[in-house]
């Protein structure tokens, strides 16, 4: 229905402004519909990192795309909090800037959602409270063992 | 509702039965290329009802059971049992007071599942019912796979629209 | 015929007059997310005759001008000059002889595009008869853009049959 | 024409097995066609990883993908080898091992063909002989610096 879809339309667009503001720290960002009728517009993302001037997602550069869609997975899980969320190397285009204030937001969010999340990059690594190692020793099999930070750097081949 | 503990065997490449434990709210998993991570991803999509194979990097349902390797032969099932910590009390019904709440599915070579909750038969609709109002639905942003941004990224305007109008 | 540099102008980023080098063959280009990396491979393309907007991450071709930032006004004119080392004498016909080969082009806010080969007024079609038969030409596997590699590991079987085709 | 696609067919065949053997260091791969016709008929990869079975590109790991498709790109860029190759990220989602011995293929090409890379990645730096950085300082303006190893990996914050 209309209403329906413009009231998640705009929840979601404020949600998402403010994680692009915090991940990107600074510039700003929104939700387009592009065109009038509500039912059928399609949704364009609006993105401005800090220091440079508002444009559609396509002339952004690789991480500045993956970050802003970061964003916007945030702002559409916030709509229905599952109790765990888990991440599947999001982290991977973003430089270490980026990647500090996505752990921020991820930390700041696990006080309420449990994350388990892979990675290959150490500084989300140093996020974890515990780090679960996965090996293929014997090939086409996986195990589990436990590592710390020192083995899971090594594990991972990051 | 924690995840606390998820046992695999006979799914993907996790072909011996292997414990997985999740103790905390910020659990890192790591490994090299191929050995496994996103296969535990898979896991927790298939053992929550996933039917499209198309959702598990498959081409038929049967591909989540163990197919071999240059040193193991094919096997013929598939099960994962996952384990939730529910002391918070966040499930509805007749769950509302476990402390702990098991759902398990295993699948045959000829496409068939077994649900089990808490170690009874159920059908799939009984484990989607438990999850109703929880936020994991088949398709909630629960489970940010491999590949979700870059689709998020690459997305035209109509199908950023359905992404809204899903989570919604 | 490697390269050995790229001058760039209100091309993208690169507001002020930028030179780059590529004095080896092995150039590692390196920095943050967002500061210019691939708008250096957008630039080669460019020069080299691009005609699509969508090969260049835009959506018009005049969005290939730098359109201003917090500190900076936009500009009208776009510039990006490269310089080849033909040393090897591997081009064929009017300019086999020369030691080192410039192409470049210039567009302003209008679209217009102006070429020039070693400084005189050419037609676009006179730079990519330049490259012809040196595997340099507008869909040739010589640029591998960010998302090429995803864009193979996605294709459907006729998108990569096409993408054999493009290559013969 | 029939006999042309069939010619470049089995050529990128070959070269693309060889070239997945060298990348993966073990392990074969090869081109499937789809269907009979050979006007109409799609291409498949059939890819088997070393210690693994043989299946299609899907149910691969995320580097495995992009390790083929490197193999797949490296062979289609033989057939018409140009002076030069600008690669764009294509190590992001490799790993240490993979890295190694995707720059030991890198190395080898750059005998023929002049290389440039960017990269976030501090072992594909090692490989470069001359390390260029990018910064934007100034917001929204990049500018150019020479940089060397040690300065390429903080600037590019891998
Ligand atoms: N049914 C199956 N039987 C045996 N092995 C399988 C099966 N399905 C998938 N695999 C194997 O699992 C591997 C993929 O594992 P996964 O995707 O979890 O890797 P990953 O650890 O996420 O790696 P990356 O870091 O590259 O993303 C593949 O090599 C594939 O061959
Ligand atoms: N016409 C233009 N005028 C001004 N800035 C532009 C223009 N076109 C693109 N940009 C800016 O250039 C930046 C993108 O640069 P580029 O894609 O080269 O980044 P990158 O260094 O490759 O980063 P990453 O490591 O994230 O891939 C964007 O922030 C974009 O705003
Ligand atoms: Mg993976
Ligand atoms: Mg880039």
């Amino acid at each position: 229905t209309r209403g329906r879809f413009r009231e998640t339309f705009d929840t979601v667009n404020q949600r998402f402004a403010e994680r692009f503001t915090r991940l990107f720290g600074g510039g700003e960002a929104y939700l387009r519909l592009c065109g009038d009728d509500l039912l059928e517009a399609g949704v364009e993302l609006m993105s401005r990192p800090p220091g440079k001037r508002i444009s559609t997602l396509s002339l952004l550069s690789g991480g500045e795309k993956a970050l802003t869609a970061v964003a916007l997975v945030f702002a559409l899980f916030s709509l229905n909090p599952a109790p765990f969320c888990m991440l599947d190397e999001v982290d991977a285009p973003l430089d270490e800037a980026n990647v500090g204030r996505f752990c921020a937001m991820v930390a700041d969010m696990a006080q309420q959602v449990q994350f388990i999340f892979i990675t290959h990059n150490k500084a989300t690594m140093e996020l974890a409270s515990q780090l679960t190692g996965v090996t293929m020793r014997e090939p086409g099999v996986s195990r589990i063992v436990a590592v710390d930070l020192d083995e899971a750097v090594r594990l991972a081949g990051a | 509702m924690r995840l606390s503990r998820m046992r695999l065997s006979g799914f993907k490449s996790f072909v011996d039965p292997t414990d997985v434990t999740f103790p905390s709210a910020l659990v890192g998993i790591v490994g090299p290329n191929g050995c496994g991570k996103s296969n535990l991803i898979d896991a927790v999509r298939w053992v929550m009802g996933e039917s499209s194979a198309r959702h598990l990097r498959g081409q038929a349902m049967d591909d989540v059971i163990f197919s071999g390797s240059t040193t193991r032969k094919p096997v013929g099932l598939a099960s994962v049992e996952l384990l939730f910590d529910n002391s918070a009390g966040r499930l509805q019904g007749e769950f509302a007071r476990q402390a702990e709440i098991s759902v398990r599915r295993v699948m045959t070579r000829d496409g068939e599942s077994k649900y089990f909750l808490n170690g009874s038969r159920c059908r799939r609709r009984d484990i989607l019912d438990v999850f109703l109002g929880t936020g994991l639905g088949p398709r909630a942003y629960a489970i940010i796979e491999q590949g979700m941004i870059s689709r998020i990224v690459e997305a035209r305007p109509e199908e950023l629209r359905g992404f809204i109008e899903e989570a919604a």
